[in-house]
């Protein structure tokens, strides 16, 4: 991993991480495929990258269920990178969500029927809809590793690309896909729910409206909310009962409420206008109060600008400029004071939660040294990003 | 070019600067 610190003619510096330690003595399926972990990847070898004589079905295959992440990650490129025809029955026998996942890229449209089958089939014999509900700081020890892909949320991503990558599924097969999805919906894991929304919506179900709106309704993570209410979109006109279009418009003034940046605001704008083209003349009429975006609302309203001037401040004024033990209460009074907070948010700054003008300034602490953020405040075009 | 008025500082006392500079350095 590579990372950039400083910029705008601050000190710079570019930093590499990279892993010290020595590879897994045990690993032999980097031995079989001729290569080993240290150098790079099991894949490359001499001069031919992809034209190793390997048995996808032998080497690729078992090691699907790899503990290591990444190992899986190249045992399913490698089965990508070998001819479907050596592997495709073998990958199905296995019934393993990452070999389904591999054919649903690489295979061809008669695949779609079998990986479809299979991916509901287990599904639904599965315990998915059981699952405990994970405690936060525990879930990516617990969804981490060779349990992952094992989860749901593979096989979920396999519908997707086996959906995507084969071709429309036939009828027959989305009602197949509904009925192993729908008694999964609403699920205890937020991903899980998002995922299998996105197919849903798709898959055309029934369900999916009413129980993402019931979701919604439940939450306050913004994260579901602009998740849901785009997805809800591509539902047609005859899905939406008078009811349903007044909890989603009820949603976008929850939207709106959010303090988020301008993508945000943008985002809410374009559902909205989106949203409101669709309704009839009479439910406009009916739902005129809600039409209208809600105006934002600052946590404390903004100080008006100070009026005299007490001096036109220079750098020469501020030589040898050492800010620590300021008071920082002060400080942020000073900061809705001089209007910064109008336009740059700072978190925890309740009179910027609506700021998104200029840049955020959140970390600048990480970025700039007080002498640089006072240059850049009197000075403001003197370095242009 | 940065669009961010410089004059609005004017109107704060020199301890305010220096409070505001110590919150975003902070």
């Amino acid at each position: 991993m590579w990372f950039t610190t400083g910029g705008r003619r601050t000190q710079s510096a570019l930093y590499r991480v990279r892993w010290a330690g020595k590879p897994d003595e045990n690993a032999d399926f980097a031995e079989k495929a001729g290569a080993s972990v240290a150098d790079g990847g099991f894949v490359r070898k001499s001069d031919s990258k992809w034209e190793i004589k390997i048995d996808p079905v032998e080497v690729y295959l078992p090691n699907l269920e790899n503990e290591d992440r990444d190992v899986r990650f190249r045992m399913r490129l490698g089965l990508e990178n070998s001819p479907p025809d050596q592997w495709r029955d073998a990958a199905l026998k296995s019934q393993n969500p990452w070999a389904l996942m591999a054919l649903a890229r690489v295979g061809e449209e008669s695949d779609r029927g079998p990986i479809l089958k299979i991916l509901a089939e287990t599904i639904e014999q599965g315990s998915f809809a059981e699952q405990p509900k994970p405690n936060r700081q525990s879930r990516l020890d617990e969804l981490d590793g060779a349990q992952r892909s094992q989860t749901l949320l593979t096989r979920l991503r396999a519908i997707q690309l086996a959906c995507i990558r084969l071709g429309e599924p036939t009828d027959a097969e989305k009602k197949m896909l509904r009925e192993a999805l729908e008694p999964l919906f609403p699920h205890d894991l937020q991903d899980v729910n998002h995922e299998l929304c996105e197919i849903l919506v798709y898959l055309r179900s029934d369900k999916v409206l009413g129980t993402t709106l019931d979701l919604l309704d439940a939450s306050d993570d913004s994260r579901d909310w602009s998740h849901y209410l785009m997805f809800l979109r591509y539902l047609e006109d005859d899905f939406w009962t008078t009811d349903d279009r007044h909890r989603y418009l009820e949603g976008l003034k929850k939207f709106d409420s959010f303090a988020g940046g301008r993508w945000w605001i943008r985002a809410g704008e374009s559902l909205r206008k989106e949203f409101v083209a669709r309704l009839s003349e009479e439910e406009k009429s009916k739902f005129a109060e809600l039409i209208p975006p809600q105006q934002p609302k600052p946590d404390t309203p903004p100080a008006a600008p100070p009026t005299e001037i007490v001096k036109a401040w220079t750098m020469e004024d501020f030589a040898n400029l050492d800010v620590s033990g300021r008071d920082l209460k002060r400080g942020e009074a000073a900061y809705v004071k001089g209007q910064c907070a109008v336009c740059h948010k700072k978190a925890g700054n309740g009179a910027s939660a609506r700021a998104f003008l200029g840049p955020d300034l959140t970390s600048i602490a990480n970025r700039f040294g007080p002498s640089d953020i006072l240059e850049s405040i009197l000075h403001p075009s003197r370095v242009i990003a | 070019i940065s669009t961010m008025p410089p004059g609005l500082i004017y109107g704060l006392e020199r301890d305010e600067v220096l409070d505001l500079i110590g919150y975003l350095a902070a």
